[in-house]
Formats: C-alpha cells, sequence, structure tokens
C-alpha cells in the first residue's frame, strides 16, 4: 500500500 | 485600522463552515490587497490557501497589515448569529486584541456586534512552487461531492486519473473495487455543468478520501471545482469565489515506499 506523504516533502517553510 | 464589509455573511459563513473540520486555528493576513489565509492540517498532510480580493468587497480599509489569529470554531459561533443576508462588517484597530464582527439585516431593523478574542499563532507559511499543472479538470462542484462521498464507503484512497477523455476516480476497499468516470463535456448549455479537460500528458495520481471530503464542504462558495494535477506533487482543488478570489486547497499524494 502507498504511504501518505507530507507536505513539507514538496512545500518549503517560508 | 482594518474594516472590510460583506454584502452577504453567507460568504464569510460558508468559508469557515469549509475549513474548520480541517484547521483549528488561522491567521488572516490583512493587507491593501485583500485578505488571504494559508493553515495546514495538524498532520501537515493538507492546506488550504484563501485569497479574498479587497476589490470583492462592498467596502475595504486597511491602513497597515496584520495578522488575526483567530480560533475558527469560535468564529463559526458567531457567524451562526448572523442571517444569510446580513451585511457583515470584520473591523479591528491597530494593536487591538480582539475583532468586531457585526451583522446588520438587510433592512437595519437588526443589528448584532460580537467582539472575538484575537490569539497568537506562530505563522507557518509554506512557500508553494510555481508549478505547470500537465492536467486540470474542472467540473461540478456538487457532482466532485457526491463522487468522493460515495467513494469513501468504500474505501479510503482514491486515485484520480486524468486522460484526454476526462477523468476516472478509482476506490478499493474490503468489498471490492470501483470507479467513477466523468466524461469531458464542453458542450452543456450551462457554464458550471460543463466538465473540461486541459492536459500536456495523463496524470493519475492517490490521495485519502478523509482529505478530499474536507475539500468537498467548500461546495455551497460555489458551482465550480478545479482540479490540477501534476506527477508526485500535491493536487489543488480550487473552489473559486465569484467576483472575490477562491479557496484553494492542496493534498499531497500517497506514494510507494
Amino acid at each position: 500500500m502507498p504511504g501518505q506523504s507530507s507536505l513539507f516533502t514538496f512545500f518549503t517553510k517560508a | 485600522m482594518f474594516e472590510a464589509k460583506l454584502n452577504e455573511a453567507s460568504l464569510l459563513k460558508k468559508i469557515v463552515e469549509a475549513i474548520r473540520e480541517l484547521v483549528t486555528d488561522a491567521n488572516l493576513d490583512c493587507s491593501e490587497a485583500g485578505i488571504t489565509m494559508q493553515a495546514m492540517d495538524s498532520s501537515h498532510v493538507s492546506l488550504c490557501a484563501l485569497n479574498l480580493r479587497s476589490d470583492g468587497f462592498d467596502h475595504y480599509r486597511c491602513d497597515r497589515n496584520l495578522s488575526l489569529g483567530l480560533n475558527l470554531a469560535n468564529l463559526s459561533k458567531i457567524l451562526k448569529c448572523a442571517g444569510n443576508n446580513d451585511v457583515c462588517t470584520l473591523r479591528t484597530e491597530d494593536d487591538a486584541d480582539t475583532l468586531t464582527v457585526t451583522f446588520e439585516s438587510p433592512k437595519q431593523e437588526r443589528i448584532s456586534e460580537f467582539e472575538l478574542k484575537l490569539i497568537a499563532l506562530d505563522a507557518e507559511h509554506l512557500g508553494i512552487p510555481d508549478t505547470n499543472y500537465k492536467a486540470q479538470v474542472r467540473m461540478p462542484s456538487a457532482e466532485f461531492q457526491r463522487i468522493i462521498r460515495d467513494l469513501s464507503v468504500i474505501g479510503d484512497t482514491c486515485s484520480i486519473a486524468v486522460g484526454k477523455d476526462g477523468v476516472r476516480f478509482g476506490v478499493e476497499g474490503d468489498l471490492g473495487s470501483g470507479s467513477i468516470s466523468v466524461k469531458q463535456n464542453t458542450a452543456a448549455e450551462k457554464e458550471e455543468e460543463r466538465v473540461e479537460v486541459h492536459m500536456e500528458e495523463p496524470v493519475e495520481l492517490t490521495f485519502a478520501l478523509r482529505y478530499l471530503n474536507f475539500f468537498a464542504k467548500a461546495t455551497p462558495l460555489g458551482p465550480i471545482v478545479a482540479l490540477s494535477m501534476s506527477p508526485d506533487v500535491p493536487v489543488v482543488v480550487e473552489f473559486p469565489i465569484e467576483t472575490v478570489g477562491y479557496l484553494r486547497f492542496y493534498l499531497a499524494p500517497k506514494i510507494d515506499e
């Protein structure tokens, strides 16, 4: 089963 | 000072109802350009981004940039006191620790005023990279809401596949599997009934239905929803708010580990 990724993987803290 | 007047309190109600189950507290960032809000859910899987342009308000004044920290459950309690057709005004003085919310009935025979305590929140802004999405779908928001609700009964995870003919939502669960395909339909008489696909390449991603269901709570905001997808990046689920701006949700995909 695929796992849930986090937004931090894609977006950086501004 | 900051003052923003909306002709219809119902718009603010719909926005708060659309995000309050996903986000507990959020900063409303107010500037001359308008009101924006960016907030993540507690698991950092989804993000909502609101943009209300100043010219979409009946009256708008913002002398200096402000961040108003709000508990959305409490704002929702206050908004429940408004009639849908009431005029709603948000107002705060510089350095105030409350937001004044007033509702005026259309004939001005009933005026309600509330002071909502502001809270100090750490702004956790994310930089969202400009993305040239490979596949975009515009479809009726009610159709999207129904598909997501129906598939949630069957499984926890939904695949969304955009191809040249349309979009296919797939689900697998203990009882079996299923899919709902919506075909491109640009000939529908009403614009809000059209299904439009713009695609550079087919894209298929997998998402948690729990979050898509939260997003679908924004359906009352308007008749259209727009999905934007590229391989291996979060989907954008946008609900345009006519003449004012938009409410966007970003959801990180499920990926093979």
